[in-house]
């Protein structure tokens, strides 16, 4: 899994 | 980023500016939920309180202060510029049974326990449901304005297309967040029936009318 805290959406 | 969600912003960003133009132009809200636009303001605030500490991009925060600000100027104008055409009998619906569910759900399913990460997971969580008092207000007048429908189509299509963008950066890059893309399909799901109408109707140049 991806780091979910990469918040890069709006 | 790419072209689906690019897409996707810029129909979020049209309906906003739909919206915001209507009722600035017209000086009336008729036809508009309220409520749902107190939603949008709550989901934007929940969401984007990494404004300032998470720099993504130019592109990222500057989308974010132009969503902040529009929605608020759209609460303003409704319930304080433009009052007097708010249509309160229509917009009925309880919006503590959205804020609180919701809210119980953030805390419960989350991918960190954080007071940040619970934020951004409510505003998920409520803009899947946000826009239940504008359809809840359609079905009670029965018909909506053709501006209003091009609103809810263009805001309709932005999580649709983010749903596309989600597929896409799962099969290109392997990045995915069940959070966000089991309520952004949810959310599109609340738009189906409008979206056959939209389709039926109003791209045939009638108007927007909702079997009684």
């Amino acid at each position: 899994t991806l780091d979910y805290n990469r918040k890069d959406e709006l | 980023m790419n072209i689906f969600r690019l897409l996707g912003d810029l129909s979020h960003l049209l309906a906003i500016i739909i919206l915001l133009l209507k009722i600035w132009r017209t000086r009336s809200c008729a036809g508009v939920s309220g409520k749902s636009q107190i939603l949008f303001a709550l989901v934007f605030t929940t969401r984007y309180l990494d404004l300032f500490t998470n720099f993504i991009s130019m592109y990222n925060s500057a989308m974010k202060l132009i969503y902040l600000v529009c929605s608020y100027a759209t609460v303003f104008l409704m319930y304080f510029k433009f009052k007097a055409t708010y249509d309160s009998n229509h917009d009925t619906f309880r919006m503590e049974f959205l804020v609180v569910p919701v809210g119980g759900l953030a805390f419960l399913v989350n991918h960190d326990f954080t007071p940040l990460e619970i934020l951004w997971t409510f505003s998920i969580y409520l803009e899947a449901v946000a826009i239940l008092p504008q359809l809840f207000m359609i079905s009670k007048t029965g018909e909506a304005e053709t501006i209003t429908s091009h609103y809810l189509f263009a805001l309709g299509s932005y999580r649709a297309l983010y749903i596309v963008n989600w597929v896409f950066r799962f099969y290109t890059e392997g990045f995915f967040d069940l959070i966000a893309i089991v309520a952004g399909c949810v959310q599109t799901i609340l738009y189906c029936d409008f979206f056959y109408l939209y389709i039926t109707k109003v791209l045939k140049g009638k108007q927007l009318t909702l079997p009684a």
